[in-house]
């Protein structure tokens, strides 16, 4: 069981959009696969068509240990989806000991997927160090501009504390370049810049910048449901596959 | 002395871009502008042509109490600015009560800028409650897609706590929407929707998708100083001019 959190604490780079159609392209793909929403957004609740405000229990109370994972699991079309609601902002209150590792341990006998994608918010606080201390991969969407690139190293260090402190077999698998269009020069000279400073990191796929991903989340659906045919769906099929193979 | 948060709990929406541009803007127009980075990934620093790395003491601390906020003042072409830097990110294991005024409390001397802006992390923890604390109106950059339209919901919801229980003078300005393509309809939706839900909030400027914008921080520059005819330049312009009229 491959477990991978999408995790970048720069804003808006797109771990919400790559985590719901990574797991859509690898369940076309005959991949058994749940998805973990981890940001009190909801967003990638939201994404797959429902509404955070009428799940009663989500991943924050299986978080606190009140259930188990089984009671809030959403089975959409074979993709199983943990959701969140607003109250998982509330887990920095949470007066119990070693946090990061509520959720490794609340999902501790699930084994009988082969992948479970976790979407972060964007941040390095509690949640995302739960997500890392729970995964053994990390891919790091990166939006090709000049702030988003700079936001990258804080995740990098983080993650090297993260391996020392909570989980020496965490790795980043890889950085997914997003919302790339190669006519402006500046999301060819971030792609450039990511590739001299970390070297073999980036996959060779980039995901085009195209309306049909901010437009499929509007109507509760996956790329390959919305627009099979669309640059979103082929680069997020393309790079789905390089993720198969980065084992 | 107007004080006002740029903050939206949702990433990558605008917030750095229009917190310094919104500040030139209001320089050109012959205000006397502090910015404050409250964003332990300091893109406000980095924005302006400083480099986080090389920021011995920041914001960080000033808020702790251990120096004051004229240590840290960085005099750009006369906006001034109080730069941010990675420690930021410990904020949450200081051991002070009442760590939402910590911001207002360092800052109680100021009073002889014309304009205070904040650039707030994507984020409703402590240091945008600190921001929140200590400003009068917020601003709240919203880009005019799906994901983020849902994501402000919490954000409206946390200003009334705010204003229940740190500061009742604070409240929500406007909306500024960001990244706007007239030819996508999923922007002219959103527009729409905002202005249904949340009638006389949005700004009449729009910002337009631009790539100078993208391009300005990586010469450490601001819009006007980038590319002064740009759309970018002329839509945060018209926008100022709109914020002087709200007071
Ligand atoms: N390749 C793309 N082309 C065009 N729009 C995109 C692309 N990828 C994502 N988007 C849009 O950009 C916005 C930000 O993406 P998304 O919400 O996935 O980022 P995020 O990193 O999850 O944000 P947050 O930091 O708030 O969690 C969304 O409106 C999304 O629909
Ligand atoms: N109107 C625009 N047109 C084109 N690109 C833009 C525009 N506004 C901002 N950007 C770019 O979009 C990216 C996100 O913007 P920015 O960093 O200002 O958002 P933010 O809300 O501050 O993000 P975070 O949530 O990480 O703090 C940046 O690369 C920025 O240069
Ligand atoms: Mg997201
Ligand atoms: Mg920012």
């Amino acid at each position: 069981m491959r477990i991978i959190s999408i995790s970048n604490n720069k804003g808006g780079v797109g771990k919400t959009t790559s985590a719901v159609n990574i797991a859509a392209a690898l369940q076309i793909k005959g991949k058994k696969v749940c998805v973990i929403d981890l940001d009190h957004q909801a967003q990638a609740t939201y994404h797959l068509g429902y509404n955070p405000k009428q799940i009663k229990k989500s991943i924050f109370d299986v978080l606190k240990g009140e259930i188990s994972y089984e009671d809030i699991l959403i089975d959409r079309n074979d993709m199983h989806l943990l959701p969140a609601n607003q109250e998982l902002k509330d887990i920095e209150f949470l007066p119990i000991p070693a946090k990061e590792f509520l959720l490794r341990d609340a999902l501790e006998s699930v084994n009988h997927y082969d992948f479970v994608i976790i979407d972060c918010p964007p941040s390095l606080g509690i949640l995302t160090l739960n997500a890392m201390a729970y995964s053994k991969e990390i891919l790091v969407p990166l939006q090709v501009q000049f702030l988003p690139f700079h936001g990258m190293y804080n995740l990098f260090e983080a993650v090297q504390m993260v391996k020392r402190r909570l989980n020496k077999h965490i790795d980043v698998t890889g950085i997914i370049g997003t919302m790339y269009n190669a006519k402006r020069a500046i999301n060819r000279e971030v792609i450039e810049e990511t590739e001299n400073r970390l070297p073999g990191k980036l996959f060779e796929t980039l995901i085009r910048e195209n309306v049909a991903l901010q437009e499929a989340p509007s109507w509760g659906k996956t790329i390959f449901e919305y627009k099979a045919g669309s640059p979103g769906a082929e680069d997020y099929m393309n790079l789905t596959e390089e993720i198969l193979q980065r084992e």
